[in-house]
């Protein structure tokens, strides 16, 4: 049986707002140590991988593994019943065909209680763990949001340079070009405003914007993103939870 | 041209 009581339903809110536009079918994965996701977008070439830790939960427990098999504008709608600072409680048992959620306002004692009918969803399961990376960027998240928007609106296409003095974004389209850098730097006052460059090799690849564009959409969750490239390979942008992560795994453009 | 491939080409399948 999975009971998860999230202390403010605008967890699991933003939680599920970062990635219910890119993905609509989802397996949930619920086991002792939490909540896991792994989901493709449609057009097979973003990756979003989601852990819930333990401690992002007022109380947790599963004792046995439960899948729950879920379509994202389903609970989207259901959750949107329940204000933002409800407690928030899934409840389901050890092979359910419906997740309980259970909102209680804890000031005017109002306890609301929707049932989500579950789905059988075919997924492949990738093996996404021990990948290495030749440089890894930690940098405001609202400051990533903000140039892949901003770039956004010259090309379709996003190239990031990433060298040991700098990390550089550039666009070129029909109507012109331009190019954000950003330099590394630490702000004792305001540690999430840092910018950090650990770097192996340059890096130089180019992503679609729109699935950046998805990507941003996870910058409510977390300060910071962690951004993680290698030549070739696919990119890692992650927002970290209180426990645990929400990853985006994108394919870079290859010339043809 | 670029092309972009499929996310599961670099990864195993479990």
């Amino acid at each position: 049986m999975l009971e998860g009581k999230f202390e403010e339903a605008s967890l699991f809110k933003r939680i599920i707002d970062s990635f219910k536009d890119c993905v609509q079918l989802v397996n949930f994965n619920c086991n002792e140590h939490g909540i896991a996701a792994q989901a493709v977008d449609d057009s097979r070439v973003l990756l979003v991988s989601l852990s819930i830790g333990t401690e992002s939960f007022q109380e947790f427990r599963c004792d046995r593994g439960v899948t729950l098999g879920v379509d994202l504008s389903s609970l989207s709608k259901i959750l949107r019943c329940g204000n933002n600072n409800d407690n928030l409680t899934l409840i389901a048992d050890d092979t359910p065909d419906s997740v309980l959620l259970l909102f209680e306002d804890t000031k005017k004692d109002r306890i609301s209680e929707y049932s989500l009918k579950l789905m059988d969803i075919d997924a492949d399961f990738l093996d996404i763990e021990g990948m290495e990376y030749d440089t890894v960027i930690t940098m405001p998240s609202a400051e990533f949001a903000k140039v892949v928007r901003d770039l956004n609106q010259l090309s379709d296409s996003l190239n990031i340079l990433v060298t040991k003095d700098t990390v550089k974004f550039v666009a070129e389209g029909d109507i012109g070009s331009g190019s954000v850098i950003v330099k590394p730097h630490t702000d004792m006052d305001k540690p999430q405003e840092s910018v950090k460059v650990e770097l192996d090799k340059p890096v130089d690849l180019t992503f679609g914007s729109k699935y950046l564009l998805d990507i941003i959409k996870g910058a409510g969750l977390s300060d910071q993103i962690t951004i993680k490239l290698s030549a070739e390979t696919p990119a890692l942008f992650e927002f970290s939870l209180q426990s645990g992560y929400l990853q985006f795994f994108l394919a870079p453009k290859f010339n043809e | 041209m670029s092309y972009q491939p499929a996310i599961s080409k670099f990864f195993k399948s479990n």
